[in-house]
C-alpha cells in the first residue's frame, strides 16, 4: 500500500521493529484466491533462508510451480476438494487449478499483509508512491481456499489443517460465511486450533454495515476487524448545466471527455424496465443514451458493472448516485468509461436538476490523487456493526483499520475491475473493504510479533485494541460515515489501529486456550460441542461458577436483564505488565446515566511481568433507558502508557 | 442416489478411539463405511480439528452422527470473500 505506512507512523518507526534480523522470522499466511507470484510485491531481495521451522511448501498446478515461490513468497497451497465436489471438476482454461491467483483479491490482501517494498506504485497514476505491506520482512505462505464459485468450509478447514502444521504465526482471512454459533462455524473451529498453537488469527468484520448486528467473525479467539479511511481521495467533480458543481471520486484513467458540456440522462428514464435507473445489464434503451452521460442509482449489480451497461449502450459517461443504503460514503472504481460516483445527497441534487431542465448538460472533472483529508480515519460505511449476535457479553469488533481505497498487488490474469471484458493489466489495484483492513491487523500483528516473539495472540491482540486510538489529534471522537456522527464500540471496536503505541502497550489483557474453554463452559456448551472446538476431552467443573463477563478481554459489554430490579453486572479481567515496574491508575468515563461503574482496586501497582487482577462493577438504577445502548471507556494509565478498553452496555 | 450427496465434515471423538484400531485414519474410513459403501473421504483433518469431510446423503449423515465417537456431522457452508 502506499499511503497507510505514513498514515500509521510506520514510515517514521522503521527502525522499532526488528523484524527478520533478529532471527524472529514471521511468516503471515493468508487464506484467499491465491497469488500472483510475479508481482514486485513478493521479491525476495536482502531476504536470507527460509527458516528452518518451515514445513510448508509450494504446490504445483495450473501455470504455477515451485519455481514461483522463493524467499519471501515461501509457501503456496490450494484447496480445491471441497468446491469440485460441490459444483464439479474446475474448467482450467478460465481457472486455474493451482495457488495462481486468477481474481486478484488474494494477491491484494496478502501484498497489503507482508509485500516487500516497490518504488513507484501505482494505478493509472493514482496513489503514487512507493509501495509496501505491513510487514515487509516477513515471510507470506498462501493457501488457496476461494475459487469461481466461492470459498467452502470443507477447503478453508483444510487450508487452515495445513497452515498449523506449516508453522504460519499469523493466519489472515478476509473471509465469512454468516452467523452461525462457534462450534458450528469451520473458520471460528480452525481458528480455535490455531491459536491454540500460538497462530494470531485476523479476520474481517464483513461488508454488512451499517446495520447492527452484522458482524460475522466474531469467536473471541479472532481478531475481529472492521474498516475505516485513509486521509486520502480521488475527486472527480460534477459540473452541471446550471453553474452548481457537485464532488464525487474516480479511478477513470482513459480517454478523456470532450471540453464542452455533455448531456445528461437518468437512467430510469432511458429504459423500459422497472429498474433500468440501476443500470442492470441490457435495461438501456442505445438510441436514448447514445452521445449521453448516464445517471446510474447504486444496488443490485457491481458499481462497475454499471459504467460497462453505459458503455455497451453507447453512453459516453456516468455519474453513479448513492442511494439512502450507503449515504454519502463514496467508494472510488476504475472504470471502463469517464465516470464519477457521487453521495446520495448529491445524487438527489443532480436529479433534482436533472427532472428540471429541458436539456441538462454536464461536466465530469477529473482532479487525481488528493491526500491530507480530514477528518480521517472515518468508519466506512460498509463496516459490520456490533452487537455481537452470537455473545453480545463480547464487543465486536475489535478495532478498525484502514479498508477503503487501498491501493495494492493485483493478478496480471484479470483486470482491475474483474469485469470480464476489462482487459487492461495492473500491478497494483485499488479496492476497498473489511477484506482490505484485515490484512493490515494481520502484517502489523506480525510486526507485533517479531518484536515480542514470546507473546501469546491475545497478548499481541491486546496490545493493538488497548493502544488503539478513538479521536483525532484535535480530540474530536471518530466519525461514521454511514451518519457523519460519532461512531460508537459498536462501530470501531477499541478504535483505530496504532502499531507504533500496540509496540509498547504498557498493560496487556492475556488469554490461553483453557480461558477460552471456560468461556464455552459459561455459555452451557455440551461437553460434545467443547469437545469439537478442543480436539480434546475437556470437563466444565461442575462446582466452578463460569461467567461469560469474566473472559480476560481487553473490552467490556455489558448486557443488563430488561426485567425489572436494580442490576449489577461483574467484570474481572487480569493484567500482566510488559514493561517496566510501574503504578497505574483507572479512569472510566461513560455516557449512560442510568449506569454506575466502579472499578476495584482504582490503583494497581506491577513489578515487571506481574499480573494483577481488578474488578468492574455496572450498577444499573433499575429503569430500562429510553436508549438501549450507552458507551464508556476505562483507562489504566502510569503516566506515559494509557492502556484503553472501550465499554459498551446494553439492555 | 448420489445425486442427493452433500458434502459433511465429520467431527470425530479421537480420544474414543477402539484400540482395536491402529491408526486413527482407519477409524475414521471404519465409521464412513458403516453408513456408505461408496462414500470416500475428500480430507483428513489432523490439527484443525479431528475429523474427516466427505459426501453423503442426508440420511447417512443422519445415521453416522448417531454412532459413538462421532461429535458432529456438519453440512458444507459457503463463505464470501468480504
Amino acid at each position: 500500500t502506499t499511503r497507510t505506512p505514513q498514515f500509521l507512523g510506520l514510515d517514521k518507526s522503521a527502525d522499532m521493529f526488528p523484524e527478520s534480523s533478529s532471527g524472529n522470522e514471521v511468516v503471515v499466511g493468508v487464506l484467499d484466491t491465491g497469488v500472483w507470484p510475479e508481482s514486485k510485491s513478493f521479491n525476495d531481495a536482502g531476504f536470507g533462508p527460509i527458516p528452518t521451522t518451515w514445513k510448508g511448501a509450494c504446490e504445483s498446478g495450473t501455470n504455477f510451480t515451485a519455481a514461483n515461490c522463493n524467499k519471501k513468497l515461501i509457501g503456496a497451497r490450494f484447496f480445491s476438494k471441497g468446491v469440485e465436489a460441490m459444483l464439479g471438476p474446475i474448467d482450467e482454461t478460465t481457472e486455474s487449478k493451482s495457488p495462481r491467483d486468477d481474481d486478484g483479491h488474494g494477491t491484494h490482501t496478502s501484498s497489503t499483509a507482508a509485500g516487500s517494498v516497490v518504488p513507484d506504485a501505482s494505478l493509472f497514476g493514482y496513489a503514487s508512491g512507493t509501495a509496501r505491506g505491513m510487514a515487509t520482512r516477513a515471510r507470506v505462505a498462501v493457501y488457496k481456499v476461494c475459487w469461481k464459485g466461492g470459498c467452502f468450509s470443507s477447503d478453508i478447514l483444510a487450508a487452515i489443517d495445513k497452515a498449523i502444521s506449516d508453522n504460519v504465526n499469523v493466519l489472515s482471512l478476509s473471509l465469512g460465511g454468516g452467523m452461525s454459533d462457534y462450534f458450528r462455524d469451520s473458520v471460528a473451529i480452525g481458528a480455535f486450533s490455531a491459536m491454540e498453537k500460538g497462530i494470531l488469527v485476523s479476520c474481517s468484520a464483513g461488508n454488512a454495515g451499517p446495520s447492527a448486528y452484522s458482524l460475522s467473525n466474531v469467536a473471541p479467539w479472532i481478531t475481529t476487524v472492521g474498516a475505516g479511511t485513509l486521509d486520502r481521495d480521488f475527486p472527480a467533480s460534477v459540473s452541471l448545466g446550471n453553474g452548481l458543481n457537485y464532488s464525487g471520486v474516480s479511478l477513470y484513467r482513459g480517454n478523456a471527455l470532450p471540453e464542452s458540456p455533455l448531456p445528461l440522462i437518468y437512467a430510469g428514464n432511458a429504459t423500459n424496465a422497472t429498474n433500468g435507473n440501476l443500470c442492470m445489464t441490457g435495461t438501456l434503451s442505445p438510441e436514448l443514451v447514445a452521445g449521453k452521460i448516464v445517471l446510474c442509482d447504486r444496488g443490485m449489480n457491481a458499481r462497475v458493472q454499471k459504467g460497462a451497461v453505459v458503455k455497451a449502450a453507447g453512453g459516453l459517461g456516468m455519474v453513479l448516485s448513492n442511494t439512502a443504503a450507503n449515504g454519502e460514503e463514496l467508494v472510488a472504481d476504475t472504470h471502463l468509461l469517464p465516470a464519477t460516483a457521487v453521495g446520495e445527497r448529491e445524487g438527489n441534487a443532480i436529479k433534482k436538476y436533472l427532472f428540471s431542465e429541458a436539456k441538462p448538460t454536464v461536466k465530469i472533472v477529473f482532479q487525481g490523487t488528493k491526500v491530507g483529508v480530514e477528518p480521517s480515519p472515518v468508519v466506512a460505511a460498509f463496516s459490520s456493526r456490533g452487537p455481537n449476535s452470537i455473545t453480545p457479553q463480547i464487543l465486536k469488533p475489535d478495532l478498525i483499520a484502514p479498508g477503503v481505497n487501498i491501493l495494492a498487488g493485483w493478478s496480471k490474469a484479470v483486470g482491475p475491475t474483474g469485469l470480464a471484458v476489462d482487459e487492461r493489466r495492473v500491478d497494483f489495484n485499488i479496492i476497498s473493504g473489511t477484506s482490505m483492513s484485515c490484512p493490515h491487523v494481520s502484517g502489523l500483528a506480525a510486526l507485533i510479533k517479531s518484536a515480542h516473539p514470546d507473546w501469546s495472540p491475545a497478548a499481541v491482540r491486546s496490545a493493538l485494541m488497548t493502544t488503539a486510538y478513538i479521536a483525532y489529534k484535535n480530540g474530536n471522537k471518530l466519525q461514521d460515515s454511514a451518519t457523519g456522527k460519532s461512531s460508537t464500540p459498536f462501530d470501531h471496536g477499541s478504535g483505530h489501529v496504532d502499531p507504533v503505541a500496540a509496540l509498547n502497550p504498557g498493560l496487556v489483557y492475556d488469554l490461553t486456550a483453557d480461558d477460552y474453554l471456560g468461556f464455552l463452559c459459561a455459555l452451557n456448551y455440551t461437553a460434545t460441542q467443547i469437545t469439537s472446538l478442543a480436539r480434546r476431552k475437556f470437563q466444565c467443573d461442575a462446582g466452578k461458577k463460569y461467567s461469560v463477563s469474566d473472559l480476560n478481554y481487553p473490552s467490556f459489554a455489558v448486557v443488563f436483564d430488561t426485567m425489572g430490579g436494580a442490576n449489577v453486572v461483574k467484570h474481572t479481567r487480569i493484567l500482566t505488565n510488559v514493561g517496566p515496574a510501574g503504578t497505574y491508575k483507572a479512569s472510566v468515563t461513560s455516557d449512560s446515566k442510568n449506569v454506575k461503574i466502579t472499578v476495584e482496586p482504582e490503583e494497581l501497582s506491577f513489578k515487571a511481568n506481574e499480573k494483577k487482577s481488578f474488578t468492574v462493577t455496572f450498577t444499573s438504577s433499575g429503569s430500562t433507558p429510553q436508549k438501549l445502548n450507552g458507551f464508556g471507556r476505562l483507562e489504566w494509565t502510569n503516566g506515559k502508557n494509557v492502556v484503553g478498553s472501550p465499554i459498551s452496555i446494553s439492555w | 442416489s448420489s445425486s442427493l450427496k452433500s458434502t459433511y465434515i465429520v467431527h470425530m471423538a479421537k480420544s474414543e478411539m477402539p484400540e482395536s484400531f491402529e491408526h486413527h485414519t482407519l477409524w475414521y474410513e471404519s465409521s464412513l463405511q458403516s453408513v456408505s459403501d461408496s462414500a470416500e473421504m475428500m480430507y483428513t483433518y489432523e490439527n484443525a480439528i479431528h475429523g474427516f469431510s466427505t459426501r453423503l446423503t442426508p440420511e447417512e449423515a443422519r445415521l453416522l452422527e448417531s454412532q459413538t465417537g462421532i461429535l458432529a456431522v456438519l453440512p458444507e457452508v459457503k463463505y464470501e470473500l468480504h
